[in-house]
C-alpha cells in the first residue's frame, strides 16, 4: 500500500506541475509529503510560486491564486483514473477573465484528448461561451426545476436579457 | 464505459421526471440561484449510493423527496437513474454498440432506498462496486462539488493527503 | 449583558427581515436563538424560506441563496452600529446576475441613507457598473501592486478588454 | 467620523507608497487574480490592531513586509496610516472642517511593532480603542473578507452568535 501511494504521488505531482504551468501561464508549483518515512499517515503540503512571486503555501496566495492551484490538483488526481464524466460545480467562481479562459482552455485540451464528459455548473458568461451545449435550469413554477436544452446561440441570447433585466 | 442519461423523478427541487442526456465534449449547466443545479449533481451522488444525508445537505435520507412548495404537494418516492453503456472500439476503428446498464435508486418516505441495475434488485454494495469499477462513485474526485475547493484549501494536510489515495 | 444581547438580537432579527426581503423580492426568513433561557450561551439559528419554497434551515439552501441569507445578515447587525466605512471582499461571487443586481440596489439604498463609504472588492462587471467610482490594482511589475484609479468610463473599456483578451 | 484616505508603504505586496483616497458612496476594488486587493483589506486590519497573524494569512507577523520578487528585494518595514476626520456639521446645514487623525502602524523586520497617532507614539491598545469607539476594528462586522461569508453558513450556531455581540 505504501508503494502504490508513492507511485500515485509520484503520477499525480507530474500531472500536477504540467497542469499548474498551463493553468498559470508559467510559474512553478509541487506537491510535498511531509514524512517521507511513514508517507500512509504524511500530510500533503502544496507550495506554489506564481509567476514572479516568492515560492509560498497555499495559504499565502491569493483566493483566486488557490482556487487555480487546487483546480490542477483536482484535475491531476482525476489524470490518473479517469472516469466516463467529469463534474465541476461553480469551480470558476473566484477567477478573473484571464484565469476563467485558461480554466476553458485546459477543459477543452482534456476534452479532445480523452473520452470523458464534462459537466461544468456555472455563472460565468465566458465560461458558457465555451461550452458545446448548455443545459438551462429554471424555475417555471416557484420550487419546481425544469430543464431546458439551450443550443449556444439561443444561450447568447438568454445571457443578455439576464444582464439587461 | 460512457454516460450517456441521467434520469430524475421526484428528487429535491425535480418533482416532475427530467432526463439529461449526456453528449460528448463540454455540456454547462446554468440557470439562477436555487433553481437546481447543483441538485442535479446530488443525484448523481446519491445514486451512485451516497449513504450520508450530511453530504447530500440534509437532516434525514428523506430530505432527498421533493418534499413540495406553496402549491405542490409533497411526494412520497424519489428515483434517480443512470444510463452507462460499454462500447467496443472495432478494429476497424468504429465503434459498435455493447451494453447498457441502467442502474437506479429509488427512495420511499418512512422506508429507505432500493437499487436496481437492469430491473434487477441488488444490494447497494453491487451498485458502489460497479462505479468504483469505472473510477465513479459519491466521493470521486469526479464530482466537485459546491465549496469543495475552499474545504481542499483549508483542510489539515492530513486530510489533503487523501486526495491521493483515490488515485492509488 | 442577557438584556444587552436581547435587544441586539431583537434589532438585528428586524432590520434582517427587511433585508432578506428586499434581497430576495419576498420571502421570508428569521432569526432564532435556540436557548429562550440561557441566551449568553445559545445557538443562532436563520431559518429562510426564499419566496415560493418552503421554511428551511440555512443548510438547505442553494450556494447562492446561503450566501445573499448571510449578506442580509451582515447588513443587519452593520446597521446596528454603523462604521464609518464598509469592506465587502468578493461577496457577489455566488450570485446570479438578478441578485447581483438586488445587492447593488441594497448597497445603494444603504449608501444614500447613510454617511458610511462603502469599498466594494468585486470580479462582477455588473457591480463594477454600479460603482461611483473603481480602484483598478495591477502588477505592472510581477509582485508588486500599483494602484490606478478609474473613472467609470474607462472601467467599461477595461472590462470589455479583458473579456476580449 | 469618517474615513478619508489609506496609505500603504511596504504592505504586502506594496512595495512602493501607495495612496487610496475614499470618497462618499459605493467605491469598487477591481484587478486581476493575486494583484492585491485582499492585501489592501488586510493593511486596514492590520492598521486597527490585528495581534494574530493567522488573521493575516501568515505564519508570522513580519509576513506582511514586503517579501520581495524575481527582480526586487525584500524590505525591512511596513507601514499603514489611515486618515479619519471627524465633520461637524454647522447649523446653516454646512460642513465644518473637524479634527484630523493620522494612525499609523509601522512593523520592523525581527522587531515588532509601533503605534502612532498623530505622529505620537501611542499602545497598541488605544488605537485599539480609538476605532473601537467608531464602531471599527480588526474583527468588527464592517470588514468582510474573502471567504467569511461560508465561514459564516458553515459556523456552529454558537460560534454565529458572536456576530450578535458585535452589535451590541
Ligand atoms: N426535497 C426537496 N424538495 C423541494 N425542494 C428542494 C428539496 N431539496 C432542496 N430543494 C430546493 O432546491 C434548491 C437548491 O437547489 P440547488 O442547490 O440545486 O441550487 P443551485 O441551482 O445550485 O443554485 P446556486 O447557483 O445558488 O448554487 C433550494 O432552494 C431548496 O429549497
Ligand atoms: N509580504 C508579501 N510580499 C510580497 N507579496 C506578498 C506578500 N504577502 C502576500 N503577497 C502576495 O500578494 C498576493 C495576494 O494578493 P491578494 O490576496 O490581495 O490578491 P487579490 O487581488 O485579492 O486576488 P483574488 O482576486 O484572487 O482574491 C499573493 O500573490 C501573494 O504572493
Ligand atoms: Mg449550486
Ligand atoms: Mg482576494
Amino acid at each position: 500500500a505504501r508503494e502504490r501511494l508513492q507511485q500515485s504521488y509520484e503520477k499525480v505531482n507530474s500531472n500536477f506541475k504540467h497542469l499548474f504551468e498551463k493553468l498559470f501561464d508559467g510559474g512553478k508549483a509541487e506537491l510535498k509529503l511531509d514524512d517521507n518515512e511513514d508517507i500512509l499517515n504524511a500530510g500533503l503540503d502544496i507550495v506554489a510560486w506564481p509567476p514572479g512571486k516568492k515560492p509560498q503555501t497555499i495559504s499565502l496566495l491569493s483566493g483566486g491564486e488557490q482556487a487555480l492551484t487546487v483546480i490542477a490538483l483536482i484535475l491531476a488526481v482525476f489524470l490518473e483514473n479517469p472516469a466516463p464524466v467529469c463534474i465541476l460545480d461553480e469551480v470558476d467562481a473566484p477567477l478573473d477573465d484571464t484565469n476563467v479562459k485558461k480554466f476553458c482552455d485546459t477543459l477543452d485540451d482534456l476534452s479532445k484528448n480523452s473520452n470523458t464528459k464534462f459537466l461544468i455548473v456555472t455563472h460565468h458568461p465566458y465560461t458558457m461561451s465555451r461550452m458545446d451545449r448548455l443545459f438551462g435550469i429554471t424555475m417555471a413554477k416557484k420550487g419546481e426545476s425544469i430543464m431546458l436544452s439551450v443550443d449556444l446561440n439561443q444561450a447568447e441570447k438568454m445571457v443578455n436579457e439576464e444582464i439587461v433585466a | 464505459m460512457e454516460l450517456k442519461k441521467i434520469k430524475l423523478h421526484g428528487f429535491k427541487s425535480f418533482e416532475k421526471q427530467t432526463e439529461f442526456e449526456i453528449n460528448k465534449g463540454l455540456t454547462g449547466i446554468v440557470g439562477p440561484n436555487g433553481c437546481g443545479k447543483s441538485n442535479v449533481l446530488d443525484s448523481l451522488q446519491w445514486v451512485m449510493g451516497e449513504t450520508s444525508y450530511k453530504n447530500l445537505r440534509g437532516s434525514e435520507m428523506d430530505d432527498v423527496i421533493f418534499s413540495g412548495t406553496d402549491t405542490s404537494p409533497s411526494r412520497n418516492f424519489a428515483e434517480v437513474s443512470v444510463i452507462m453503456s460499454e462500447t467496443t472500439i472495432t478494429s476497424d476503428e468504429s465503434k459498435a454498440s455493447g451494453d447498457e446498464y441502467e442502474i437506479k435508486r429509488r427512495i420511499e418516505r418512512n422506508s429507505g432506498s432500493k437499487y436496481y441495475i437492469n430491473s434487477i434488485e441488488k444490494r447497494a454494495k453491487d451498485v458502489q462496486l460497479f462505479f468504483a469499477d469505472n473510477s465513479l462513485g459519491p466521493h470521486s474526485i469526479s464530482i466537485v462539488k459546491q465549496g469543495q475547493i475552499n474545504q481542499i484549501i483549508e483542510s489539515k494536510p492530513n486530510e489533503r493527503r487523501k486526495i491521493l489515495e483515490e488515485a492509488a
